[in-house]
């Protein structure tokens, strides 16, 4: 399984459209501080399914929704896309025969919310489930926030633990 | 299940004791459970950087800190493998020696996984395979452009 | 005393929405008490990069907090002097602009007051008035050397 | 009151003597990672009195002492001197005929301490009382750690409040 790219819409400073073409090896993003390179990791994090405001550094849901700038009026939408590749043909069962699976997630500042896989409505338990035994399920190791590396080191043994069985 | 647990931790921490000194160029390292009931144990951490006494984790310097993080998350990966590995600026606390290794392994590692890394580091730059730049050219508005590493 | 607190907090809050501008080079910031009572309000920040809306402070990028808090900390210093400030590797999350805005911030304020920096930033490290420089030639010992700059 | 010199002997890392002498301006410290510029932090926050173990990244008070290295036995004895002179004539009422005050602060392996100000033995709160006034007191805002940069932004509204508390 591996990442194909990433669509950006609305979400956070992401107003205009970005999307992002992931290849092999090793892709690096830089820009100065602000201009949105944690906000990817953020945009990410919430197609995956995180539904911890706080771990998305905002109070509420809502602070994913681009609220404004000084030469642009906030907008109503936000929405986020993942595509992956079935490169080793690592697939979930379900999706074997797929050479891409497409992961959607949208919000609106209404509150609602809109889930789909390649296109078709699901639920947010669906794509949360798509992703459990793929290594970024639930306490998705593989993704390290900014300011966070130190966390696995400092943690209680109890933390600890939760990723040895996470990976178990 | 108990035997689950106790293999999967002896998986990593195998894979733990071999990446860090890989990592560090010397020193070790490894995980320990902290009681006999392997279904209530916690895992202890201890790490030992080359030459240095083995002491409290909490002693260790920032940059060390970070190094140790980012063996035991590979350690991790090796047994669990995801589709990729996204590490926002973990090399901020990094020496130039320090970010030599951590880019060298990545590089290394990133011929079976996908690696995403933000940096602000002009040495992490140079081992990407493709660079993506992001921008605020309006400020509140981030917009992506190419760039070029001279 | 209710009077002296709410002084304090109108001088040290007049000086932070002087020097976040400053250096931020633009934008605005300030604090607020977030009750009537001022014997136990407390202090709320608000900080708006320039162009940007005014939001959540969590919400700012991790160079952005730096910065908020550089600011913040140099008010408070300059309503009650200390005899030196330190920072260790306050300059870690901040990109090149940045660096130059915060080091060039340090060099004017340190014609009054002293500034000890601990970096591994050279752009930092040039507007040093004395470089100390910290060692390991023999594992676990450290060890003192003179630094020369190229 | 302006910073003169530090001395540290047996303090962590610092197994053999070192002395710092800060002048005017700016004094930068640099070198590897792991090398002891942080432990110079902790040697001057102990050496003003500092009692908590954790502030100091460790888990008890006999963590401050050398405890060895491939080459180097562990030490028995840690010892830290702070040296200010009384640049604008700002010292504390008790001492404003001094030219210089040297604070020093000794820590054994058998849990005994030793403190003086000007070489003449002193308590604790002695030490911690002359800087009471000086902005390096309690809630020391003027020191930043490692890693605690961002901490004044993202604290709470109420340690906030004790920040100017402190100032006032
Ligand atoms: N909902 C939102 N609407 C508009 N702007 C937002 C929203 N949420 C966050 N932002 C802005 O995004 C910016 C933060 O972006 P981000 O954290 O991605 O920066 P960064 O590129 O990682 O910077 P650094 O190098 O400092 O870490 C902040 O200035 C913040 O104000
Ligand atoms: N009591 C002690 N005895 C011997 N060594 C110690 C003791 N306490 C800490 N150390 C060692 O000091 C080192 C940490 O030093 P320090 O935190 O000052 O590094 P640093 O120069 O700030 O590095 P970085 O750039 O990574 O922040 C660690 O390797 C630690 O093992
Ligand atoms: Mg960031
Ligand atoms: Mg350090």
């Amino acid at each position: 399984m591996k990442i194909k790219n990433l669509e950006i819409l609305g979400f956070k400073s992401f107003v205009d459209r970005s999307v992002f073409n992931f290849r092999e090896g090793v892709t690096v993003i830089v820009g100065p501080n602000g201009c949105g390179k944690s906000n990817v990791v953020d945009a990410i994090r919430w197609c995956l399914g995180e539904q911890s405001a706080r771990r998305l550094r905002g109070d509420g849901m809502e602070d994913v929704l681009f609220n404004g700038s000084d030469g642009r009026k906030p907008l109503g939408m936000a929405e986020v896309s993942l595509v992956f590749s079935n490169g080793d043909g690592d697939f979930p069962t379900a999706y074997s025969d797929c050479s891409e699976i497409m992961v959607t997630r949208r919000a609106f500042r209404s509150g609602e919310s809109e889930f789909f896989i390649n296109k078709t409505p699901c639920r947010l338990k669906d794509i949360t489930d798509l992703f459990l035994d793929t290594g970024i399920g639930k306490r998705v190791y593989s993704i390290v926030e900014q300011g966070r590396i130190e966390e696995i080191v400092n943690c209680k043994p109890e933390d600890r633990r939760v990723l040895i069985e996470e990976v178990a | 299940s108990r035997e689950r647990f106790r293999e999967t931790f002896e998986l990593v921490n195998e894979k733990f004791k071999a990446i860090f000194p890989k990592l560090f160029e010397g020193g070790r390292a490894e995980l320990l459970l902290n009681e006999d009931d392997v279904l209530e144990a916690g895992v202890d951490l201890v790490v030992q950087p080359p030459g240095k006494k083995l002491q409290n984790v909490s002693l260790l310097s920032g940059g060390e800190k970070a190094m140790g993080a980012i063996a035991l998350i590979f350690a991790l990966l090796s047994i669990k493998p995801a589709p990729f590995c996204l590490l926002d600026e973990a090399d901020a606390p990094l020496d130039d020696f320090n970010i030599n290794r951590f880019s060298r392994f990545i590089k290394e590692l990133s011929q079976d996984s996908q690696f995403i890394l933000i940096t602000h580091n002009k040495r992490t730059m140079e081992i990407a395979d493709s660079l993506c730049g992001v921008t605020m050219e309006e400020a509140g508005v981030t917009k992506l452009v190419s760039v070029k590493l001279n």
